[in-house]
């Protein structure tokens, strides 16, 4: 859509049902829109790529800068949380053989003791990969798991260690309570760890992701996202508000159930495909 | 909620004394508002609002003391409406076994809902067979046997090196053999615009004619639940959708938009991780945890 034109308010209405038809939500999409009248008015806007491209650059700045996981530190400890489904175990696959790849040493924990074969399904991603996985009895705490997966790091020389944890839906207090017993002997065994936590979200939710990271962020300090399925048709619009109101950078995206379906986010690559 | 934005409305317009059918118009921006931020799609929105607005530039709000509470009224039951009675019955075949395929998207809650159903059939006096059609996932035939332990229900698997279609031929048979009257098939999750993964399930439904295909979609799912419940409705004919994950707060929006593009029935919620977990879909409490 290229070329000349009045932008009129039918024109700024489309904008705005673009914008919400990808989960970017009302109050978002209506603050966007704001700006975008505002300056097509000052900058004397004429042409629609010139439109496009100021648009897209206030999604940007929204966004914030491009920021990578934290993996300074050796062991890195990656603490990985999120609601039912979204992806966790997976992305921690793809994430393993990223590590390997770049030629580190990575353990992975199975802190999933609940969900039924959670502990299998995350041990078939080790051996596709070939790193170790620390495990325990199903059933057994979650935290036990995650104090094991710290110590054998140390004594193993890792420099990553990924904990997954079981799914849970934020307004359950007590799963909430159980991962921040996880997160409290995490730092317990080392006052910097865990050195990110990431928050995986399907690309697929909807406004509820807000609260979902809102919750995450107050239960065990979130530091970054992972955004999943996004090579489905949902834009995953949500992390504008989420990095509006909560200042949480989006770090990585899932683009396949393969093991190299990993990338780093790019925050224009992102805003460009929310017109597409 | 709605109902307190509306009276807030209602109260500013109402000063100027009689309320005019511009009013209302405005009025039904607060129910536009609502219904967005509750995930409900943006084409359903636009629909079901002009929807409520004929109605409600009619004398029952004009005319009422208390118009708010009228609007709601009007909104509560077009939304009751248009998601359906509740219709939790599954369509039982003529002749055994009646087979049930479910479908959806990654990590929607299949194969929980899977062992949740064969357990809610099973009380009903059933004999469910649970089948592992899912090969691709790591361990998901594994899962689904867990879970039928757990339930002490059969499950059927050929492994991971036959296909879904083989697999699910091979359970019916199998069914027939051993007495099983209700055959529930558990499928990978899939993107509705993989064209193959749905070529696959399209061939699963030629080779074992499903009595019921159910769609099982995530409560908190957004604006994309209508173009996955349209596809997955054109390419296979869906004849009931379960929604999962409802013990969340999200508003559940996708509710709507799944109903309004596709006409199917909801036929179950489910409600926690638990294999008991599955109740009949209530419409009429839908509504009002929509409208929030
Ligand atoms: N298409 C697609 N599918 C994905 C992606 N990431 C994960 N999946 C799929 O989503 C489903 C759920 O993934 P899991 O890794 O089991 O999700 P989880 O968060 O660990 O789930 P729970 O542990 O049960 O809470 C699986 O079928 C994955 O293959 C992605 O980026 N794209
Ligand atoms: N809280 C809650 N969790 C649920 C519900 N239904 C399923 N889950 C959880 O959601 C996650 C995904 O469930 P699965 O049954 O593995 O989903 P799936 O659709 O089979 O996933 P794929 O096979 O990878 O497509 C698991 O952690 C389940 O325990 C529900 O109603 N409430
Ligand atoms: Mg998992
Ligand atoms: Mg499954």
């Amino acid at each position: 859509v290229s070329g000349k034109r009045e932008f009129d308010e039918d024109f700024f209405e489309e904008l705005e049902e673009i914008l919400v038809q990808g989960d970017v939500g009302v109050n978002t999409a209506l603050e966007l829109v704001d700006r975008l009248r505002d300056a097509v008015k000052e900058q004397k806007i004429k042409e629609t790529e010139r439109l496009y491209q100021v648009l897209e650059q206030s999604i940007v700045e929204m966004l914030g800068e491009d920021q990578p996981l934290n993996v300074g530190a050796k062991p890195s400890v990656i603490m990985v949380v999120g609601v039912n489904g979204a992806g966790k175990t997976t992305t921690i696959g793809k994430l393993a053989h990223q590590f390997k790849d770049q030629g580190k040493r990575v353990i992975i924990a199975a802190g999933d003791t609940f969900r039924a074969a959670a502990i299998d399904q995350l041990e078939v991603w080790a051996n596709r990969v070939g790193t170790q996985i620390i495990k325990h009895q199903e059933g057994s705490d979650p935290a036990a798991v995650a104090f094991d997966a710290i110590q054998a790091a140390r004594s193993r020389n890792a420099d990553v260690v990924i904990i997954d944890t079981a799914g849970r839906l934020q307004n359950k207090t007590n799963l909430m309570k159980e991962l921040q017993k996880v997160h409290r002997v995490i730092n317990r065994e080392d006052p910097a760890a865990p050195h990110e936590v990431l928050l995986v979200l399907d690309a697929t939710t909807g406004q509820n992701a807000i609260s979902q990271a809102k919750v995450f962020k107050e239960a065990v300090g979130v530091t970054g996202i992972a955004l999943t399925k996004l090579d489905g048709t949902a834009k995953g619009g949500v992390v504008l508000g989420i990095a509006n109101e909560l200042k949480i950078p989006v770090k990585l995206i899932g683009v396949g159930e393969g093991v190299e379906d990993l990338r780093p986010f790019d925050a224009e690559e992102f805003a460009r495909a929310l017109f597409a | 909620g709605l109902a307190e934005k509306l009276q807030g409305t209602f109260q500013k317009l109402k000063g100027k004394g009689k309320l005019s059918e511009a009013d209302v118009k405005k009025a039904m921006r607060e129910v536009r508002l609502a219904l967005l931020e509750a995930d409900v799609n943006y084409k359903v929105v636009k629909d079901f609002v002009s929807k409520v607005q004929e109605r409600a530039v009619g004398q029952e709000v004009l005319k009422s003391l208390t118009p708010a509470q009228q609007v709601i009224k009007i909104v509560n039951e077009e939304l009751t409406n248009l998601m359906g009675g509740e219709q939790s019955k599954i369509k039982i075949a003529s002749k055994p076994p009646t087979v049930i395929m479910l479908v959806g998207l990654q990590g929607a809650g299949k194969t929980t809902t899977a062992g949740k159903l064969a357990n809610v059939l099973r009380k009903q006096g059933r004999r469910p067979l649970l089948v592992a059609g899912d090969i691709y996932r790591p361990a998901a035939i594994k899962q689904l046997q867990v879970l039928g332990e757990q339930l002490d229900l059969p499950v059927f698997s050929l492994g991971d090196k036959q296909s879904p279609v083989n697999i699910a031929r091979a359970a019916v048979e199998h069914a027939k053999n051993h007495g099983n009257d209700m055959v529930i098939i558990d499928t990978a999750g899939r993107l509705h615009v993989d064209e193959e993964l749905m070529q696959e399930l399209s061939d699963i439904k030629e080779n074992v004619e499903p009595d019921e295909i159910l769609l099982v979609v995530d409560a908190m799912t957004g604006q994309d639940a209508v173009n996955v419940a349209q596809t997955f409705n054109e390419q296979l004919g869906l004849t009931g959708v379960i929604l999962t994950k409802l013990d969340g707060d999200t508003r559940g929006g996708a509710a709507l938009s799944v109903k309004a593009v596709t006409g199917c029935p909801i036929k179950y919620a489910g409600v926690g991780e638990k294999l008991d977990a599955l109740e009949p879909f209530h419409p009429d409490r839908m509504a009002g945890r929509i409208l929030g």
